[in-house]
């Protein structure tokens, strides 16, 4: 598997998944 | 200084790596065995000095620079009851540093404080006990730890005030498996992750409101028993410094030690980047001499873009983690093998241990 391979990439991943995790 | 005790310096001398300079050599006298090295901040009156702490079985020391490089010991504690298994240094911390106390396993966990702005004094007391599997100290004066209650298990942050007492603690919500080790994300001071024994990726939000975990990613099976060293986001990628004490032998990469590999954490999808192999024994891969041949990782550090670690062979390797390669190696001294590699709080510059507890500065 390549770095190309990995899928749609967000800048924002960290701030995105926090707000998805339940509390 | 007073109650400081001068050492000599021990000058360069048969190194057969030049990106390696002795600077100078540390030797507790009073001590036996050592366990772990480390370095901190000590300050006093207005300046701030990086100091050595040392530790043996049942002492922690610390060692302050005097003139031409030579160092003098400022302070032992004794911590007879249970042995010291390894030194927690707090990154950004002046006058503080953890210790890890237990037998086979942490049992608990001191801070040790150096000076006391309020009774000039040096000081010692419990921060956390259990059965502690990994810690590993922050930024800002946090500790994180996992610790195992039978089917239970506790992730838990603490806040240490300036004098050492806990200020705040905060539960991480753990993942099923066993938490290893930790290593905080550069540069995002709310993103920490860990590895398990089930040789995944967990990805914590650490903002004293919640510890949610945001994420677990498995690494792969071909790299069991992985242990994170350092984390890095960019361009939308976690990038994590992995050891691999337990690889095997592959054609692609030979004996992997230390692997950068990208996670992408809205897929949990993961690709390795670049892979730092043990280097050859003397002798060559075929023909291996037992007694040169560097065939295991046994223990490492990593700092900035630079890994350091022990091996089978007794020799300290230097990696430069971005072009994948050994840069440096440090054969056993006529005094026998060697036992710690750390960096001090820059990749500048080496602490290496021997068995004895002697300590040696190396320039790389």
């Amino acid at each position: 598997c390549s770095v190309s391979d990995l899928g749609p990439i967000s800048l924002n991943w960290f701030e995105e998944l926090s707000a998805e995790a339940p509390p | 200084t007073a109650g400081a005790e001068p050492l000599t310096p021990v000058l360069l001398d048969d190194l057969r790596e030049e990106s390696l300079q002795l600077l100078s050599k540390l030797k507790d006298s009073s001590s036996s065995c050592a366990v772990d090295v480390s370095t901190m901040w000590w300050g006093a009156a207005g300046s701030r000095e990086l100091c050595v702490v040392t530790a043996s079985e049942s002492s922690v020391s610390l060692w302050k620079p005097l003139a031409s490089d030579r160092w003098g010991k400022l302070h032992t504690w004794q911590l007879r009851e249970i042995p010291v298994i390894q030194i927690v240094p707090l990154p950004d911390t002046c006058n503080l540093v953890c210790v890890a106390l237990g037998e086979l396993e942490i049992g608990e966990i001191r801070w040790l404080l150096l000076y006391s702005s309020e009774n000039d004094s040096f000081e010692q007391s419990l921060v956390k006990a259990g059965n502690i599997k990994a810690v590993l100290g922050l930024q800002e004066r946090r500790l994180v730890s996992s610790s195992r209650t039978g089917q239970e298990q506790q992730v838990e942050m603490v806040s240490l005030a300036e004098t050492g007492r806990s200020k705040d603690g905060q539960t991480l919500m753990p993942p099923e498996e066993t938490v290893l080790a930790f290593a905080e994300v550069e540069g995002m001071r709310e993103a920490l992750v860990g590895t398990t024994a089930v040789n995944s990726i967990v990805v914590w939000s650490v903002n004293l409101k919640t510890g949610q975990l945001l994420k677990k990613m498995h690494v792969g099976y071909s790299y069991p028993a992985s242990i994170c060293h350092r984390a890095y986001s960019d361009s939308g990628l976690l990038f994590v410094v992995l050891s691999h004490p337990h690889a095997k032998e592959s054609e692609s990469c030979g004996t992997p030690a230390f692997r950068l590999v990208a996670f992408n954490p809205r897929t949990a999808r993961s690709a390795g980047v670049l892979c730092s192999s043990l280097p050859l024994g003397q002798a060559g891969r075929q023909r291996c001499d037992p007694s040169v041949c560097h065939r295991r990782y046994l223990e490492g550090d990593v700092q900035d873009t630079s890994a350091t670690a022990v091996l089978t062979s007794g020799a300290i390797a230097v990696w430069d983690l971005l072009l994948g390669q050994c840069t440096a190696l440090l054969p056993p001294g006529p005094q026998g093998s060697w036992v710690l590699a750390r960096w001090a709080t820059t990749s500048a510059c080496l602490l290496a241990g021997q068995r004895d507890g002697t300590v040696c500065l190396y320039r790389y």
